[in-house]
């Protein structure tokens, strides 16, 4: 699970913001 | 009765894709021909890249690789894109039927080995043989000017552009790839599936819709549904070469910096 921790978060909460 | 359930699944997913994605083969072919409002920025060498920086693209996104080389810069803003097109692929994956019912470690599974196979075939629908379009079809870059990058970058996007013209001479438009990007995502054979026939049954029901839906919108195109088949194992045999392309990367090139979220899916991809 924390291998994919942002895949997790993406999948649970699309608000959640993902920057470069 | 079942025809109409299949018909109604390809119109959902078809309004799932526009919904969620920013680009779409429409939108692109119109700008890609000359049918937009304002032509796109050509970018083909150092000067018009330079120009392009300047004005087409966030400054904010550009933090701390306005110094580095270009080829560095060019990688940096793919990853950006590629960010954001996992993060719209994640939303359409959830309005598949079904799939936030599954198992989330399995979500994460198809997610992670699908997104790439599913940006590539999506990659298609910006490209013409000439160039891709690039900073939401406010530009173009030219294959030319990618293939005169140094080494090993001028190596990214050729494999994409090969595929690419295949793909695109079979003519597909979005409700057609709406159903094929949802097929690939239901792969029931990725590495670490735990619930496999339930993503076997769900990709078999989108398989269905499209084939159905290929017959009715291409009927002239008699092999166009084995011909999509092919190219789900294509398109796997780009992701493998992809990876092992930016694990190199990754080890020859100090000046890289690999996001967060694609560290993630390529980990133990392959």
């Amino acid at each position: 699970k924390e291998k994919h921790k942002i895949l997790h978060r993406l999948l649970q909460d699309s608000t959640s913001p993902v920057d470069l | 009765s079942q025809m109409a359930d299949l018909k109604s699944l390809a119109k959902h997913m078809f309004e799932a894709y526009l919904k969620n994605f920013n680009m779409n083969k429409t939108k692109a072919r119109a700008i890609l021909t000359g049918k937009a409002n304002i032509p796109p920025f050509v970018i083909h060498d150092m000067e018009t890249l330079r120009l392009a920086e300047e004005n087409l693209v966030s400054k904010q996104a550009v933090n701390g690789i306005q110094n580095k080389e270009a080829e560095v810069r060019i990688f940096q803003r793919c990853q950006c894109t590629s960010v954001e097109t996992v993060r719209e692929l994640t939303e359409f994956a959830k309005c598949i039927p079904e799939f936030i019912n599954l198992d989330l470690n399995d979500q994460v599974t198809l997610l992670k080995y699908g997104v790439y196979e599913a940006m590539f075939a999506m990659l298609a629908s910006i490209m013409n043989k000439d160039g891709l379009l690039v900073a939401y079809g406010n530009g173009f870059m030219t294959r030319e000017f990618l293939k005169s990058l140094r080494k090993p970058f001028n190596e990214i996007m050729e494999p994409k552009f090969e595929f690419a013209m295949k793909f695109n001479a079979l003519e597909l438009d979005d409700s057609d790839l709406s159903l094929f990007v949802a097929a690939i995502i239901l792969s029931g054979d990725r590495p670490g599936l735990v619930n496999v026939s339930q993503i076997e049954q769900m990709q078999e029901t989108i398989v269905q819709a499209l084939r159905l839906h290929l017959h009715s919108n291409h009927p002239d195109a008699i092999y166009l549904f084995p011909k999509l088949l092919q190219k789900m194992a294509d398109l796997r045999q780009l992701v493998t070469e992809h990876a092992q392309l930016v694990q190199k990367i990754k080890k020859t090139e100090a000046d890289t910096f690999l996001h967060p979220l694609l560290q993630e899916i390529y980990r133990d991809m392959y």
